[in-house]
């Protein structure tokens, strides 16, 4: 069988709120070592990568890899009935069709359980390629958001354009152009609030700001997102999850053609 | 005009 415990479990609800309005539905896959997800949004322009590791959960119990197909409007509705401070255990039978979401308040006078059907999803798994970025930025992730929604008013698509002074974030379009210039952090007292720039060579590319826009579902996951760019390769925005994980997006550069 | 590439132009099916 099947069994995770997560203390925080207001963290899957976070999860939650950042996978769905990309996918519809997704496989969990759980072995040994955590929770993965992968998939691509609806349009197959962009991928979704989600890892939980075993070690942060408080019980973790995998018997036999298990992959669960799941509808995941379904499942928020489900974790919408569970509260910020509940523990969250998911657990499934060996080659299940139902998986059940157990909700327990802290003082476990509460305990709410749910079951949910299973789907079969067809299992396409991409591999990903290990990427040695020209550039990589880590900004307060709610700068981030605030950034993706400002610059979508002024087109549809974002310059990320970055150099070891700072990073730039231009969109243009009918009403006229925006440009935000971030610098980077002098000294790097509160580490969550800092601009850190790696740079092995300046890179200005080409986004479309609706994926952007909905990669920051995840904000509340993390205080701070990191941004991975190279030429002509899909960018990565990556959300840490506490310490059991973390959410990664990729989207492919706009090109001129 | 700008063309916006797939995810499966750079990743590949395992």
């Amino acid at each position: 069988m099947f069994e995770a415990r997560l203390l925080q479990g207001s963290l899957l609800k976070k999860v939650m709120e950042a996978l769905k309005e990309l996918l519809n539905e997704a496989a969990w896959d759980c072995s040994d070592a955590g929770i993965q997800l992968q998939a691509m949004d609806n349009s197959h322009v962009s991928l979704v990568s989600l890892n939980l590791r075993a070690e942060g959960f408080d019980k973790y119990r995998c018997d036999r890899n298990l992959s669960m197909g799941m509808n995941l409007g379904s499942m928020s509705k489900i974790l919408k009935c569970a509260s910020n401070e509940d523990i969250i255990t998911i657990k499934a039978q060996d080659n299940a069709d139902t998986v059940t979401f157990v909700f327990e308040s802290p003082d476990q006078d509460k305990v709410s359980d749910y079951e949910m059907k299973l789907m079969n999803l067809d299992q396409e798994h991409l591999g990903i390629p290990e990427t040695d970025y020209a550039c990589t930025i880590r900004l307060p992730s709610s700068e981030f958001a605030r950034i993706c929604r400002d610059l979508s008013q002024f087109g549809e698509s974002m310059v990320i354009s970055c150099t070891k002074e700072g990073v730039r974030f231009s969109a243009t379009g009918d009403i006229g152009t925006g440009n935000i210039k971030l610098a980077q952090s002098a000294k790097v007292d509160k580490e969550e609030e800092a601009v850190v720039i790696e740079m092995q060579e300046p890179v200005s590319l080409t986004f479309a700001c609706r994926y952007l826009n909905s990669f920051t579902k995840a904000t509340s996951l993390s205080k701070s997102v990191q941004l991975s760019m190279s030429p002509e390769v899909p960018l990565v925005v990556e959300y840490k999850i506490e310490d059991i994980g973390h959410v990664r997006y990729y989207l492919a550069p706009k090109i001129e053609d | 005009t700008v063309a916006q590439m797939g995810i499966l132009a750079f990743f590949t099916q395992d």
